[in-house]
């Protein structure tokens, strides 16, 4: 589903060029649950970002499904983005003025997804993490761990095909993460393809591929 | 050095109170070494905010250093904030558009220290988190580790009595983390008193002591 050829990213100029992502290929087949491991600043949230099309390489290709990403148009993008892809970011990335219901229900929004459904569809995905009863909050009035939990429920509200988590685990202690884990562990079970960056190794252990970057370059790649 | 008797704060009223620490009496003495663990959403950042001059309890008292802080006035509590303690946040709260070398440089200036002075500390200090290279990126240019020791450095700066790490190595690979967890060890048998909120048991093992909370209550507390 996923198939990366010779992807770099890089910023800067010159001497001063950092080599974010530096020649990565990469495939990914459906329904697979992968964990990318690597160093602080070796290039994973980078390639989290060409991979949930939030970002364009600076060379080398993406092809989604069989289709090449920087030839779609925007709104082909935004079909992509919204409807098959859930994206789990580092930083949460959580609306501040929206509830933890309405920052869950905007993916669905985008989608067209009437209120009614919009809304049940939400409070069964702040449920799932555990967070029914945060439903009316706002992301200030939440715990690390709690915001990261709505950033989860958010991703995963769309029901899409492919699951892009940065860190979703980082802010959790061992009990809710292993709340977390049997989750994913369900919906891939389910068909749902994984690319999950951790840097814990119990939860590196639950994938069953571990893809380690270092200073931008995959350095190992194993499968059970 | 801390003492904390009998303090609680609660958010909203009647039915919706929420108690996010309910009744914590807890003493650290100077030079003490301790994890704060729990589960997310037990209280552990809300206490921190206590402990860091930033919050104030509803009810019960604070006393740093045999001074009792509810009765110090706003000035006297900066002078505890930017000299004192240091403040590493659950999401690092680096000011966007300053650089690392800048964001570091903060705590120093609110201490009027000289420029000169000043830009020598903040780099030394981004060296020790291994970021010299990063100085002049800003926080959207960096990686969530790389924010998140730019975060530690700040809190190092101004060479604190008292660490205050709201969960400072949750963005960080397994190597890093060593790195930092290596520092503390140094600092800490300089004489620093550190508390640390963390997750990871690993981490929990390098304190001296190790405070357990759940639902705002202290549920366990040992010492080496
Ligand atoms: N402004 C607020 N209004 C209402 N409830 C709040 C507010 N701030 C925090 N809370 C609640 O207080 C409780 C404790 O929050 P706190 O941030 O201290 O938890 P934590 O132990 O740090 O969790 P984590 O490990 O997830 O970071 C949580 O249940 C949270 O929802
Ligand atoms: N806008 C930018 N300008 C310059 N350098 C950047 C920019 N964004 C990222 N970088 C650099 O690219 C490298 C890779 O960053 P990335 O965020 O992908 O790392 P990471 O593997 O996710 O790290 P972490 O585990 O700390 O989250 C880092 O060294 C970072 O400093
Ligand atoms: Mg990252
Ligand atoms: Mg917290």
């Amino acid at each position: 589903v996923i198939e990366l050829r010779d992807v770099t990213r890089t910023y800067g100029m010159g001497d001063a060029t950092i080599r974010a992502v530096d020649g990565v290929s990469l495939e990914v087949p459906d329904g697979q649950y992968v964990a990318l491991m690597g160093t602080s600043g070796s290039g994973k949230s980078t390639l989290m970002n060409i991979l949930g099309c939030l970002d364009t390489p600076t060379s080398g290709s993406y092809w989604l499904r069989g289709r090449e990403v920087s030839r779609l148009d925007d709104d082909a993008l935004a079909e992509i983005r919204n409807r098959e892809i859930g994206f789990v970011f580092q930083s949460f990335n959580l609306l501040p003025r929206l509830t933890a219901q309405q920052n869950v229900e905007l993916p669905l929004s985008y989608a067209r997804v009437p209120p009614q459904e919009r809304h049940r569809r939400a409070r069964e995905a702040l449920a799932r993490v555990g967070l029914a009863d945060r439903a009316e909050h706002r992301p200030t009035e939440m715990s690390g761990g709690q915001c990261q939990r709505v950033a989860i429920a958010r991703a995963l509200v769309v029901e899409p095909t492919l699951l892009l988590a940065d860190e979703p685990t980082g802010n959790l202690d061992t009990a809710t993460t292993e709340e977390i884990l049997a989750l994913l562990d369900e919906l891939h079970a389910n068909g749902l393809t994984i690319v999950l960056v951790t840097h814990d190794a119990e939860v590196g252990r639950r994938a069953e591929r571990v893809v380690t970057m270092r200073d931008g370059r995959i350095v190992d790649d194993r499968t059970r």
